[in-house]
């Protein structure tokens, strides 16, 4: 009467889709715009191109209510035609698993938006792409939940004259506008925010449309995938690094395989751990693997990680941001040095802005960032809310209720600490939050000073 | 310079363990400790089996500060010699995915937590079981992250001369029980509150040894599997149903798969959605399929769905187990008729303790429980404290700030929606909430009768 069973990882996150956020018609509808929304900007950054991102939601039945075709284009790198399929119909396939920041990280999110589309209508979804070559390839796809495989509907290749390179996905599904919509233009406009440089237009089912303008002529550095740095590994990645480094003794192991390790920090760590820094790495026994990794725990000289894994928003991009969307009367944004935890570097920015066409509010209003993706649920889960309403004096920098007072956190990191699969909230690391207290306390420290600014000048007036 | 990889569930929450709660040492000790405690509560209720568990926690290192072997033994239905590895050893493996309620539910938690040892200490782990037979089988495994299978380092078979039936677990790992304390012993003492027919032993790295004996000699009636409800079901479940019936036409695919269609009911369905009752099920189009689904939601006549899937603690239990643990003054104990939320059947238990060995407290102290697992993480982000936060209001029950009450609640379902996969908070379905609400007011209603009493036995002593 035990009877064991196997599933799949697209059939785990079919039964407990709330796990990735798709718990409501209105939570979903969300959540499939914002990650094909996030799968657009990535393959925009990672190809360093000004982003065009067009969104349209169409009703598919007659009153309009309950089902929608969703149809998301970029101007992205483009996906290969061979690719197509197992990228949009295969769970935990994806090419965002290298060390490097990325909106993407898990590779879930697009195909459980096409997958969620699938369940609702029981219909196939579309893929349009191109990597800019002479062939436009177009799918139609279905996914087979429980072998996580794609099926293969239709696919249709097209002569790519005018050498167009994006992407566009197009899937209908089960959704509640009225109640969702809210949030969604929300979601659009903190997108505007830290993507000053993109175009985004959303045409929504009553034919309303929404313009996001470029404000900045620039693409951003995009992340370089880094190696490992010592404090980030356990014994199971060493042992993985092992089985596929060509390096060949274990001291020329730890100087190519890892970050901030030379060859005499490898020979001071090896001699900590025991170990002959010329034995063959491949023979290095369990017990050895684990020394070595205590050996970096204790090493305690490491330099902290490297950078070229980040890129942070940046205090130009944040300021165009924030000016274009709410053009406020005073504006602050502090980038703070790059900071690490567990080994793994990440950068925390902040910003407070005030009054302009910021409304007054009871509660400071936070916009939420990891990696550049907007954070609108969860609020009171996040590590951004437990620094504004734990760790800031706000009245000691003359901040009341009541006030036009907007508040900005941006984490980026190559490994966000999310708390769920659904990308709302920032676990609470320490070294995050001391990071974030700083930041703002650093915003809140010029804010007080403008506010004592007008203090002086209205007892002035009234002199 | 794009490059695609798949990644096997074990590797998925390799990389984002703290998804499955496994954060840090304190809360990744607490885990190991309570994702076995559960596998061994289900592998005995499953076989109504009085529970017999053994939990020791033994310093692995000379300070004692930081590895600790973690052992759990239970007089459970044990586990087949063959089928251990993989039970054990790989992620989304597992006995509980049929639908009835049970602690365990994603195929996940068990074996992350041996997962777990294994990053930290580079050991296996070791199981020991039998199902009562001639043979015991031990295994010493360790797991294949990347391709998420067992790997079998040592197998033995000894004859089981006593008939002893039953699991061990052993596994070593990186913890930190300073901190975790508290919150292990919380999570000993809950589980005892609801399992009070349970003989639990916790012996600690100090040779400490907390026992919660048992106080009730009855093993509940298990849930069993039940049918899918129409209401419960989507395109992608019905296709599946269609694939593996044994039925000729839809009529009788209706009649036998599903709970609460009859042949009357089945015909009145067909009719709404527009297809013939004669056609073989498995000739049903992708459209048809569709209206199906669709009839489902509109028929508005289905009984609401089958309890036998359910397994509530019931109110003798909840009273013992409180009775036993606080010793309280005033204790009002009320369990709600079985419910459903999207066509999944639930059943909402709540109970009120005051005084006795309760202790004054500035906030309500609110005991958990989901399929009769404590939730000690996350509280702010549960259903039930949005409920007594935000739904009952306590000064109308003469409850002020500083007394000393406590509120049990206690859902339990086939199919709980959990925020995570580390099963800390539950979603605030709208049904569930309006059942939390309406069972904690009956308890406060019999609160405020008592305290009343309370008062004008005080008013009487003063004349
Ligand atoms: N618009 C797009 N342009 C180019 N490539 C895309 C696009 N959308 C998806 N992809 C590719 O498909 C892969 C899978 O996408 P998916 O959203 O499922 O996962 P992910 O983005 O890698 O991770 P996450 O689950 O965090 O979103 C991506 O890694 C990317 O390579
Ligand atoms: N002590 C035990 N006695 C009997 N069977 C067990 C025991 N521990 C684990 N198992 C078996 O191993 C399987 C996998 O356990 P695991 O904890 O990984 O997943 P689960 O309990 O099914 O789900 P969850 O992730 O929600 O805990 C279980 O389904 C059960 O069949
Ligand atoms: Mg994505
Ligand atoms: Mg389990």
């Amino acid at each position: 009467e035990v009877r064991f069973e196997e599933i799949s990882p697209a059939d785990f996150f079919y039964r407990n889709r709330d796990l990735a956020g798709f718990s409501n018609p209105a939570r979903s509808l969300y959540m499939c715009i914002r990650e094909l929304v996030e799968n657009s900007l990535d393959a925009t950054e990672v190809g360093r191109i000004l982003p065009n991102i067009w969104v349209s939601l169409e009703s598919a039945d007659e009153n309009g209510e309950r089902f929608f075709t969703l149809t998301v284009k970029d101007n992205g790198i483009g996906v290969d035609g061979a690719m197509i399929p197992k990228a949009f119909g295969t769970v935990l396939y994806g090419s965002k698993y290298g060390f490097k920041q990325s909106r993407g990280t898990f590779g879930v999110g697009g195909t459980m938006a096409l997958l969620y589309g699938q369940i609702t209508t029981n219909t196939p979804f579309t893929v349009i792409s191109s990597r800019g070559g002479k062939e436009i390839h177009e799918y139609k796809l279905m996914i087979d939940i429980v072998e996580n495989k794609p099926k293969v509907i239709e696919h249709k290749v097209h002569p790519n004259a005018k050498r167009w390179r994006g992407t566009i996905v197009r899937v209908t599904l089960e959704g509640d506008y009225s109640t969702s919509r809210p949030k969604i233009l929300s979601y659009f406009e903190m997108t505007a925010v830290v993507n000053p440089n993109a175009n985004i237009v959303f045409v929504d089912p009553k034919g309303r449309v929404y313009v996001f303008r470029r404000v900045i002529e620039k693409a951003p550095e995009p992340p370089r995938e880094g190696k490992p740095h010592p404090l980030g590994v356990d014994v199971e990645t060493v042992n993985r690094l092992i089985a596929n480094t060509k390096s060949r003794d274990v001291r020329s192991f730890l100087v190519n395989e890892f970050q901030r390790i030379g060859p005499k920090t490898a020979e001071e760590v090896l001699k900590l751990a025991g170990i002959d820094p010329e034995k063959r790495v491949k023979d290095l026994t369990h017990d050895e693997v684990t020394r070595l990794v205590e050996a970096f725990r204790q090493y305690g000289k490491f330099r902290a990680p490297e950078t070229s894994t980040l890129s942070p928003v940046g205090v130009e991009f944040i300021e165009a941001g924030l000016k274009s969307i709410y053009r406020p009367e005073f504006l602050h944004v502090v980038q703070r040095p790059p900071s690490s935890y567990s080994g793994i570097p990440f950068v925390v920015e902040a910003a407070i802005a005030y009054g302009g066409g910021i409304e007054p509010s009871e509660e400071i209003q936070l916009l939420r960032f990891a990696n550049k993706i907007p954070l609108l649920y969860d609020e009171k889960a996040d590590v951004s809310w437990k620094v504004i309403s734990e760790r800031i004096d706000w009245p000691s920098y003359k901040v009341q209720k009541g006030m036009p007072v907007l508040v900005l956190t941006s984490i980026c990191s190559p490994k966000v600490p999310y708390k769920t699969v659904g990308k709302e909230a920032v676990s609470d690391r320490p070294e995050i939050e001391r990071e974030l207290t700083m930041a703002i306390r650093e915003c809140a420290r010029a804010l007080r000073l403008y506010l004592s600014q007008i203090e002086k000048r209205e007892a002035a007036k009234k002199r």
